[in-house]
């Protein structure tokens, strides 16, 4: 007996083929292919001594323990069992041939040689994953969830949520670190709607870039095993937003919708051994963050262009009325623009509006100054006038007048906007007591 | 001041006293300007007229604001920026007192009140302050009765026509040759005891300009032959309105 190297492929042939083969002769053939193949065997030529039930000559074909068959005679012939073109195919990789010739061909006095047979034999990719092609239930384990054939062999892969184990073959939920990050998306419990699995410890992650927050609306069907008693004691559903905890969950009431004003949220899901409630599933979205409405700190402050919502990114633009200056703290300001930030706030604070003061009017040499609206009143709009210290001065104003008013610029101004004030300019000629004469 | 009255303070408010060389008078410009004669700085035949404008700027003393000369010191000197005498002004021809008028600036321009008012120019179109007869007063801190005055004195005077100058002057020529040129007036009396005489030259002759209601200035006392013995002569403003003005716009 020789055993065939594992080929791929290979041929057989009787012994002395393509002569006679000889009289009482017992050669054996063990065909193997390598593991994941199966053997496809076919006879080209096959020529033995015909008889019944092959009880002369023959070969015999075995595999996976089983009998393919018994052959002998010729193509033609009455008697034997010609195998003819027939694919002889293994379950497994191993085929084993036996070849027998009695102690003679001889056939009424005659003897008639026959040739014997020339086989082939081909290595035959076995689809492991076809469950009717199992061969020994112990030596070929099935695959928990996909299996995958593939030439020469194949492998197992799980579903979504699972992981492969050690063995290549079973599937366990792995929950453990899952990571979202679309502005929008859906999470469930594992298997959902269908019951989860036990012994579950998984984290949803949603991590959205800064400025956006997370809004979770929870789907029908929700269920998760409670008790009436005591709060989630078996199976809970915990929901943070950046570290704190905004909630624990379980029963059979949705919570609705959660605002978590965050970008980043994570979801914990724990069960024990056993029950058989069916689970959660979460619609999740995001929005820029909003900012509070601002609010004008006085009736002087001008809010240009104000919108209804604020949100991340978004900023406005602060202005005074006329004659009013811009002011933060005691600081003035030539402009005023705040965005709203990351975190839902405002980058600075709202200024607010002040007065216009022009300060002081200019003192004028010889003269003085009268205020017209309101008595040392300095700010926006007053009004002030000037005159001379009569009868030595008289006034001699721009053509703007001698009245002037604190303008929006902060400055004293007649009435063609010029600051230049007026001047005293001394009266000749006009003595108090005059030269009168009397006597004529 | 001959034959004048006391002045009340507040009739003249634009008197000034000076002393430059000798007392002498002048008159308020606006607040800061006083006019005066060009002789009471640079005397005619002083052989010591070495000092220049700017140490005689710097000594001169000009007082406002009273009709008594105590109380005038009292009150306190204006010191003077600077001199300006006209260019015409020869101080070294005795006889001939053509452009003898000045201007002095002082450093601080002055408060006006009722003691202390500038007096107004004349309007150049004006052709009737120098007809014969047209009255005028001249005040002044100088001599009266042979003694120098300490109160403010005024005199009431006509000016005099032209050729009633000339021809009184011409009785004189032959004792002493005093040019009447055309930038001079004379005003006056030849018997009545009233006139100008040494200590007001530099007062101005002041006229009401009925018209403006307001005093101006058409003459600057100048000189004369002797006093109260015939006419005055006096420097005619008409004459240096120009050259009064630019320097005073100027600045």
């Amino acid at each position: 007996s020789s055993p065939v190297p594992r080929n791929l492929f290979g041929e057989i042939r009787s012994p002395g083929y393509p002569k006679p083969y000889p009289n009482n002769n017992i050669t054996t053939w063990d065909i193997r292919v390598p593991k994941g193949y199966v053997v496809k065997l076919t006879f080209n030529y096959f020529d033995l001594e015909p008889s019944q039930s092959c009880f002369y000559d023959y070969v015999k074909i075995k595999a996976d323990k089983k009998n393919l068959g018994r052959f002998c005679g010729r193509l033609g012939s009455n008697t034997g069992n010609h195998p003819g073109r027939r694919n002889f195919i293994s379950n497994g990789n191993r085929m084993h041939l036996a070849f027998h010739s009695d102690f003679t061909n001889e056939d009424n006095g005659t003897v008639i040689p026959y040739r014997g047979f020339l086989a082939y034999y081909q290595a035959v990719d076995l689809d492991e994953c076809d469950p009717n092609n199992a061969a020994e239930d112990d030596e070929r384990p099935q695959c928990q969830h996909f299996c995958h054939n593939y030439v020469g062999g194949y492998f197992c892969s799980c579903k979504i949520g699972y992981q492969l184990q050690s063995d290549h073959h079973s599937c366990k939920v792995e929950c453990s670190s899952e990571l979202f990050t679309e502005a929008s998306g859906y999470l469930s419990s594992p298997e959902y709607p269908q019951p989860y699995p036990e012994d579950l410890q998984c984290n949803y992650s949603i991590r959205l870039q800064k400025g956006l927050s997370i809004s979770l609306k929870f789907l029908e069907p929700f269920e998760i095993d409670d008790h009436q008693q005591v709060h989630c004691p078996y199976d809970q559903l915990k929901i943070q937003a950046q570290g704190r905890e905004i909630g624990e969950f379980c029963g059979k009431e949705p919570p609705g919708s959660i605002e978590t004003n965050s970008n980043e949220v994570d979801i914990i899901f724990l069960t024990d051994e056993s029950g058989f409630s069916r689970g959660w599933k979460i619609h999740y979205t995001s929005e820029k963050i909003q900012c509070p409405q601002p609010v004008p700190l006085d009736e002087f402050t001008i809010i240009r262009d104000p919108q209804p919502v604020y949100r991340f990114q978004d900023y406005f633009i602060v202005t005074c009325k006329t004659g009013y200056n811009l002011m933060e703290g005691k600081r003035k300001l030539l402009s005023f623009t705040a965005v709203c930030q990351a975190d839902g706030t405002w980058h600075q604070p709202m200024p607010h509006c002040e007065i216009v003061n022009c300060g002081n009017p200019t003192d004028l040499t010889n003269g003085a100054f009268s205020y017209i609206s309101k008595p040392a009143d300095n700010t926006y709009q007053a009004v002030i006038t000037y005159r001379c210290n009569e009868p030595y001065y008289h006034l001699v104003t721009g053509a703007g007048g001698d009245r002037f008013t604190c303008s929006p610029e902060g400055t004293w101004v007649d009435q063609d906007a010029q600051g230049r004030i007026p001047a005293c300019v001394p009266v000749c000629g006009k003595p108090v007591d005059p030269v009168v004469e009397v006597q004529r | 001041i001959l034959g004048g009255r006391p002045a009340r303070r507040g009739s003249f408010p634009w008197q000034a006293l000076t002393g430059i060389h000798g007392r002498g008078g002048g008159a308020l410009l606006s607040d800061r300007w006083i006019l005066t004669a060009a002789h009471t700085i640079f005397p005619k035949g002083a052989a010591g007229n070495s000092l220049s404008l700017e140490q005689l700027a710097e000594e001169a003393n000009v007082f406002l604001g009273h009709t008594n000369v105590e109380e005038l010191h009292k009150i306190g000197n204006h010191p003077v920026r600077r001199i300006f005498i006209h260019p015409d002004y020869n101080p070294d021809d005795e006889y001939n007192f053509d452009g003898d008028i000045a201007l002095l600036e002082l450093k601080h321009p002055v408060t006006l009140g009722p003691t202390v008012l500038p007096i107004c120019l004349p309007d150049a179109t004006n052709t009737t302050l120098y007809m014969d007869g047209h009255m005028g007063y001249v005040s002044g801190f100088g001599v009266e009765k042979n003694f120098i005055s300490n109160d403010l004195k005024y005199v009431n005077l006509p000016a005099i026509a032209r050729e009633k100058c000339q021809r009184w002057l011409d009785s004189k020529k032959r004792d002493i040759p005093m040019v009447f040129s055309e930038n001079m007036f004379c005003a006056g009396f030849l018997s009545v005891k009233q006139d100008t005489c040494q200590g007001d030259s530099g007062s101005v002759f002041t006229m009401l300009d009925t018209e403006s209601g307001r005093w101006v200035a058409t003459g600057i006392v100048s000189w004369g032959i002797g006093c109260a013995k015939g006419y005055g002569f006096y420097t005619k403003i008409l004459n240096y309105l120009d050259w009064i003005k630019g320097i005073i716009r100027e600045d």
